[in-house]
């Protein structure tokens, strides 16, 4: 059965789209065959795969709002067996045009349901994983990521604002577990954007370490400039500069990840 | 009349609690009375303020749902002339708590004007500045800031997928402009955390300024580490480190807004 982990955290700009650009990027570099879904209007981790606004005429609102399934969405990246739902602006209107339908917060869970049955039926090669990147916000597009997956990775900067938001983020997680998706689990937390010149960064990631102990994942991504400058060349940085530490941190946080996959 | 100014930007952790905190803080530093309203239900700007999570009884939620008056929520922060409205995460359940009422977006709007004029019937000692901060969204706690505020700020990261939530962002200022709010200006596009060893950094401030022009401020704050330390001791950086960099740039944007405002 595939896997499906979303990345999530209500803090803006903590490195969820790089961490789920790169964590899908380096899993289908050792074989997995991986799709990644945009639920974020602003569409950072299209962008960053290289798919540019004219090749989005079908995105996530569509699966969304049931006008297209998944299979008819998805598009190859240039990179091996990674695919991605792209997404557009119309994710914005998600919220209020389904204002009263009963169901709303599992429509994506539902489409992930229909497609991964439509695989094995038609015997198609299947993904073995879902990564799900989200927008800056407790709404109801990351309520359907959290809702439709099986394990959460939230990033989360190494920066004291960061940190506050951390419980508020461990708080939804319980609610969705005690509500629509009793089988969430947390797979892991990202420390990410380390400086090392900062002893703020250092502070926070001891902080972290001793409330958060073994939830925390031991690899740290540190701040990088190649991580920045690769979503300009519509890149995933292990494409970009391989040998740079961004990569390596990522590479590292893959087998991480693949290692703790075995324990769910 | 008092000015009311929003700082906004979809895009997540471009420096948008931080320029709210700073700017206020250098504008009641000259002597302006300033209130700051937080709509972030993250709360980082009464964080940065000093205002525990205990001290928030009284919260912005309470004036959007119209529990309470401005007067009622306000309170002092220790840096003299400026005020501020906490939020919580109460603000969570804004949306979905007013689905059906048809004046959610003005909710602000009408509190801050019955607040201003209930201080010049009072003879209180009136604010001449308002600044609101906003969450990562174009959600209705974001619309209401725009719909109640004269001019809007926009903090921009000198990072590439910042770029990319620019136009979108100028999209929503001409949509508020186009319905409700027909008075809303684009005050400016502040350039954030920039870092000179980034050749990234200065290429994104030169095709900001070619795209944008005059409306882009002179002034460009620098990634600088006391900036992202001061949140840590409840404290506006202005006030934590007054002469460092990330000080000197705030008080430096602080003038140029002043001067700016000459000419609304
Ligand atoms: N380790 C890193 N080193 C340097 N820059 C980074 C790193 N990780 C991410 N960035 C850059 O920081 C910015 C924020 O990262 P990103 O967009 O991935 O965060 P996000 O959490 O997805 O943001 P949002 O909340 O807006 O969705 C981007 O410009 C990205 O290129
Ligand atoms: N010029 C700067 N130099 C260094 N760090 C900064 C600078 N400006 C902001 N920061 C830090 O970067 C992080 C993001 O800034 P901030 O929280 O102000 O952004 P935001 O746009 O309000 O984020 P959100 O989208 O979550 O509301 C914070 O931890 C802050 O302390
Ligand atoms: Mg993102
Ligand atoms: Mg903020």
């Amino acid at each position: 059965k595939p896997r499906i982990l979303v990345v999530a955290n209500q803090k803006g700009g903590v490195g969820k789209t790089t961490t789920a650009i790169n964590l899908g990027t380096a899993l289908a570099a050792i074989g997995e065959r991986v799709m990644l879904i945009d639920l974020d209007p602003q569409g950072n981790a299209s962008t960053g795969l290289g798919i540019d606004y004219a090749s989005r005429q079908h995105s996530s609102y569509d699966v969304l709002v049931g006008n297209a399934l998944i299979q008819n969405v998805a598009q190859n990246t240039y990179v091996p067996h990674l695919s991605i739902v792209p997404s557009t602006l119309d994710l914005l209107g998600f919220e209020t045009e389904t204002a009263s339908e009963k169901d709303r917060v599992f429509r994506l869970r539902h489409a992930l349901n229909n497609f991964i049955s439509a695989c094995e039926y038609e015997q198609e090669p299947s993904y073995t994983y879902f990564i799900l990147d989200c927008p800056p916000a407790v709404n109801l597009l990351t309520m359907n990521a959290m809702v439709a997956a099986q394990a959460i990775l939230v990033p989360l900067q190494c920066e004291f604002l960061a940190m506050e938001g951390l419980g508020q983020m461990l708080r939804t997680i319980e609610e969705v577990q005690s509500g629509p998706n009793p089988e969430l689990q947390l797979h892991g937390i990202i420390l990410t954007m380390y400086d090392s010149r900062n002893k703020l960064s250092s502070q926070v990631v001891e902080d972290v370490r001793d409330v958060m102990g073994k939830r925390v994942y031991k690899t740290v991504i540190p701040r990088n400039v190649r991580i920045s400058e690769a979503p300009s060349h519509g890149k995933p940085v292990l494409l970009y500069d391989y040998k740079c530490l961004g990569s390596q941190a990522y590479l590292q946080l893959a087998s991480e990840v693949i290692q703790r996959e075995k324990s769910f």
